[in-house]
C-alpha cells in the first residue's frame, strides 16, 4: 500500500503513494531492478559577483551557488491505466507538470514535461533541471553523445587533454546533449534520450541532470544584448515561454544499453509522419 | 519553384546556432521563427502531395480527390482533422509514413471528441485502442498558444487522446481507419482508461 506500481507490460515503475515520487524501475523480462528517484530543481542564475562579474545569460550558464532549489518534495499524482499505456500525471508546482507514460511492449518510460512560464516576480532568473538519482557507484563518470555520434566518456572535474582548473563546479561539468546521456556501474546502465538539444551533467555519482528550461533577467555580455526572457502575448496578457518536451528513460544490464540507445534514438529523431483525411475506406491504397 | 526559396531560408537559419538557442535579439528570433515556419509549411504541402500520389488507387495523383492535412500542433492537442466529427459514411484516415529503413511498431496519439470510436487496420481488422482524457494543462496551453500563434479562439478542447499501435514497413506507409463504433462485436467501455487517484 505504500507504493503504486504502473506499467501494462514487463517494464514497471513504482511511485511512493505518500510523496508521489518515483521509487524504482524494474523489468520482469530483463531482470533489471533499480531504485531511482526523479525531481525538478532550479539553479539561481548568477548576476555576477565580486570575484567574477560574469552573469548567466544566453551563451553562459553560471549558477549563483552550487545547490539548486528543489521545486517540490511531495507531488500530487494521478494514475490512468489501460490496455496499451499507463500514465502518471504529476503536478510538481503551478508551473511544472509531468506525464510519465509506460506503453505495452516498450523498453522505456516516456516522460513529457511542461515547464513554464517560469516565475520571475522575485527578480531571480531560474535555470530548471530534472534530476534522476540512482543508487549507482559511477566513479565520477558519465557519457554523452557527440552531436548524435559516439557516446564519449566524461569525468567530473577532469579533462584528458589538459590540466583542468575547476572554477565552476556545476557549469564546468555540463556537456551538450543532442541524442542522450547515460551512467553505468558494474551492474546496470541508466540511459536518457532527449527530443531536443539540452545540457546535461552528473554532478554526483549515480546522478543525471538535464537542463530543460531557462528564464533569465540579465544579459551575459557576450553579444546578444538582451536577457533570455522571451514572452508570448495574447491581447494584453504576456507570459514567459512554456517548454514542452519529452525524454525517454531506460535501464538495462551493463552492456545491453547501446542497442536501445541507437534504435530508440532513431525513432525519436525520425518519428512516424502522420497525415489525415476523411475518406471512404475503399477509395485509396492503404499501404 | 514550388518549394525552393522558402526551404533555402529555413535551411540556412536551421544551420545557425541562433535559430534555436536564444542567442539572438528577440526581433531577430521572431524573424527566424517566421522563416522556419514558412519552410516547414512548404514541406508539409509537398509531403501531402507525395502521400496523395502514393495512396491514389488509380495512379492519377494530380486529380485525386484525396486531400491530406497534417497537425504540427499535436503536442498541444490541436488537430482540426481528428477533432472534426466523423461522419457515418467517411472514415477518419490516418496515414503513417515510416522514414526509417526498418519495420517498426509505434503508438499513435490523436485528439478526438468522440468516445465511441473504433480503429481498423488496412486489412479491416480491429486494432486495440485506448482513450485517455486530455489533461487541463494541455487544454489551457492549447487555448493560449492557438490564440497567440494562429489568432484562433478555441474554447472547446478535445476530450480524449485516442491511442493505438501502428505497424509500418521500412520507408513505407500504412493506413488506419477510425470510424464510429456500431457496437457489433466491439465493446467500447474496454478502451476507456481508468483513473486512480491515490490519497
Amino acid at each position: 500500500t505504500s507504493t503504486i506500481e504502473v506499467g501494462p507490460g514487463p517494464l514497471k515503475m513504482s511511485f511512493s503513494s505518500a510523496s508521489g515520487q518515483l521509487n524504482r524501475i524494474f523489468n520482469s523480462i530483463s531482470g533489471v531492478d533499480l531504485p531511482v528517484q526523479q525531481s525538478f530543481l532550479w539553479y539561481r542564475s548568477s548576476e555576477g559577483d565580486a570575484s567574477d562579474s560574469q552573469a548567466s545569460g544566453a551563451y553562459i550558464f553560471r549558477p549563483d551557488g552550487n545547490t539548486p532549489t528543489t521545486v517540490s518534495s511531495s507531488v500530487p499524482l494521478k494514475v490512468t491505466r489501460g490496455p496499451l499505456v499507463d500514465e502518471v500525471h504529476q503536478q510538481f508546482s503551478s508551473w511544472i507538470y509531468q506525464i510519465t507514460r509506460l506503453y505495452k511492449n516498450k523498453e522505456h518510460a516516456e516522460v513529457e514535461y511542461t515547464i513554464g512560464p517560469i516565475p520571475v516576480d522575485d527578480d531571480v532568473g531560474k535555470e530548471v533541471i530534472t534530476r534522476l538519482t540512482a543508487n549507482m557507484v559511477t566513479n565520477s563518470t558519465f557519457y554523452t553523445d557527440s552531436n548524435g555520434r559516439d557516446f564519449l566518456k566524461r569525468v567530473r572535474n577532469y579533462r584528458e587533454d589538459w590540466n583542468l582548473q575547476v572554477t565552476q563546479p556545476v557549469a564546468g561539468n555540463y556537456y551538450p546533449v543532442n541524442l542522450g546521456v547515460y551512467v553505468a556501474d558494474g551492474k546496470y546502465e541508466l540511459s536518457v534520450l532527449v527530443d531536443r538539444a539540452v545540457g546535461a551533467a552528473s554532478i554526483q555519482d549515480g546522478q543525471l541532470e538535464i537542463m530543460l528550461h531557462r528564464r533569465l533577467l540579465k544579459d551575459d555580455g557576450r553579444g546578444v544584448g538582451e536577457p533570455l526572457d522571451e514572452v508570448v502575448c495574447v491581447d494584453q496578457d504576456c507570459k514567459g515561454l512554456t517548454a514542452r518536451g519529452t525524454y525517454y528513460v531506460n535501464v538495462e544490464k551493463l552492456g545491453n544499453g547501446a542497442h536501445w540507445r541507437r534504435t530508440c534514438g532513431q525513432h525519436v529523431y525520425s518519428p512516424f509522419l502522420l497525415a489525415f483525411t476523411h475518406e471512404d475506406e475503399t477509395s485509396s491504397k492503404s499501404y | 519553384g514550388l518549394f525552393t526559396s522558402s526551404l533555402e531560408d529555413a535551411m540556412g537559419i536551421a544551420q545557425h546556432h541562433d535559430a534555436v538557442s536564444g542567442t539572438a535579439k528577440q526581433h531577430t528570433t521572431d524573424d527566424y521563427t517566421k522563416r522556419l515556419a514558412l519552410g516547414a509549411s512548404k514541406v508539409e504541402k509537398g509531403v501531402n502531395t507525395a502521400l496523395t500520389c502514393l495512396t491514389s488507387s488509380n495512379g492519377t495523383c494530380v486529380s485525386s480527390a484525396i486531400k491530406f492535412s497534417q497537425c504540427p500542433l499535436l503536442n498541444i492537442s490541436y488537430c482540426p482533422s481528428t477533432e472534426e466529427a466523423i461522419s457515418a459514411t467517411k472514415h477518419l484516415v490516418v496515414v503513417a509514413y515510416n522514414p526509417l529503413g526498418w519495420e517498426r511498431s509505434d503508438f499513435i496519439r490523436v485528439p478526438v471528441n468522440d468516445q465511441n470510436l473504433v480503429v481498423k487496420s488496412s486489412d479491416g481488422n480491429i486494432v486495440e485502442s485506448q482513450l485517455v482524457e486530455v489533461d487541463n494543462v494541455t487544454s489551457n496551453l492549447r487555448k493560449f498558444y492557438v490564440k497567440a500563434y494562429l489568432g484562433i479562439t478555441t474554447d472547446k478542447a478535445p476530450k480524449y487522446w485516442l491511442i493505438f499501435q501502428a505497424s509500418v514497413p521500412p520507408m513505407g506507409w500504412n493506413s488506419y481507419f477510425i470510424s464510429k463504433s456500431t457496437g457489433a462485436g466491439y465493446n467500447n467501455t474496454e478502451n476507456v482508461s481508468t483513473v486512480v487517484s491515490p490519497s
